[in-house]
């Protein structure tokens, strides 16, 4: 569902070249739940930036259900970024003059649904994000770091995307609510789902049937993980 | 070093009033290295900003090294913070439009150093919370979220305060950065440095020798770990 081909990500300052990506090839089938894991700095999120369709490869491709991206506009990237995956920010990118509620919201203002199909899919995403409703009326920074990361999450989830790809989703979290998060997810997946979950936890990589190892840019091994 | 007695901080919404922290008494004597730990929204961070003065209780008394910070004004409280304390924030608060090197000056600036002084201090500050020297002509962007944060740590260690508090300072580092972080702790606290680190981590707080737990704005227990 997801094919990365080769793909380079480089930043230049002045002469100065870094390669963030050096030649990464991925390919992710529909309805799988992998982890990636690696150094800081490694490029962890530079690559699910690149698979969100976030950030273009500096060199290779990148294909979407078999459609090259880089044939797109800006625009119909934007378009199939919103209908097709889900986004968890490592760090949350939520919108402190909007409502909690109007946060987990803002994915569903381009269909068309009622006021009252939208509240119950923002209700039901901040009670299956391990959040609580009674944060909808209030604004990011009446919350905590791990509520924050919860409305990321829910905003991620409210549209039921067919991909969910997640920075470091519980790294604010304590033990318990980490917990609930990778059920929600563990769920989703039984249900068709595909989730991919950048992380430093090895308990949360634990739980995922493929684990992706990356280091200076590099995919350095890939392990199938036997769970029940 | 650090006094708490029966510290509340209450925030108001409208005739809504929530207690985040409900009547803690807590000391902390100087050379002290400990944990807090609690869920997400127990007030972890509301605690850390009233220990280090960013934030004034409702009610109670917050003392350090004896003197009561309620009879002082805005501007001594800032003073102080600057002189006695580092504190690393839960998301870091860098500011995106300094370079590394910038950021991490910041508390040398209120003090008479010359430029060379500044730069090996600096320098130090960024190798001892495990980051490399290439980062300092960088901007905050630049850098990866595991980077960011020992930017900020090393920021709160560049004056060799006497007192750190540090908010989940390894949330977004490999177990190899959070280890090299947790023994420059253990090495300054070995020098006398004061040091208080809220975390979700239990191998960071079992590397500390007292444990805070707080649970719903109240500490419930606090153990002692022997450590070698
Ligand atoms: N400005 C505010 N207005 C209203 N409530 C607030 C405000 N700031 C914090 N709170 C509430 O205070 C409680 C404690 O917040 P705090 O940030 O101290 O939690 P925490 O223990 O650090 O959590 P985490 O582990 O998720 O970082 C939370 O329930 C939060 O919703
Ligand atoms: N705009 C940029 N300009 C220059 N270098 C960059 C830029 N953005 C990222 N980098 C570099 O690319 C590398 C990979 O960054 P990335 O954010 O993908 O790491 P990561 O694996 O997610 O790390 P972490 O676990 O710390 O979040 C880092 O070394 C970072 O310094
Ligand atoms: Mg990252
Ligand atoms: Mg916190």
């Amino acid at each position: 569902i997801i094919k990365l081909v080769n793909v380079h990500k480089i930043y230049r300052q002045g002469e100065i070249e870094f390669y963030a990506l050096k030649g990464v090839s991925l390919s992710i089938l529909e309805g799988e739940l992998i982890s990636i894991m690696g150094p800081s700095g490694s490029g962890k999120s530079t690559l699910l930036n690149v698979m969100g369709l976030l950030d273009r490869p500096t060199k290779g491709k990148v294909l979407i259900e078999g459609i090259d991206v880089s044939r797109l506009s800006d625009r119909e990237l934007a378009y199939i970024r919103n209908i097709k995956i889900g986004f968890v920010f490592q760090f949350f990118n939520l919108i402190n003059r909007l409502t909690i509620y109007e946060n987990i919201e803002l994915p569903l203002l381009v269909r068309n649904l009622s006021k009252k199909e939208k509240r119950m899919l923002v209700q039901s995403a901040i009670l299956r994000a391990g959040g609580d409703l009674s944060w909808l009326a209030k604004r990011p920074n009446q919350l905590s770091g791990g509520q924050q990361q919860r409305v990321a999450i829910a905003r991620a989830l409210v549209t039921s995307p067919k991909i969910i790809l997640a920075d470091e989703p519980t790294g604010n979290l304590d033990r318990y609510s980490g917990k609930l998060v990778m059920e929600e997810f563990l769920k989703l997946n039984s249900m068709g789902q595909t989730i991919v979950i950048v992380t430093h936890d090895p308990e949360i990589a634990n739980c995922t049937k493929k684990i992706v190892y990356i280091k200076n840019g590099e995919i350095v091994k890939v392990d199938t993980n036997d769970i029940n």
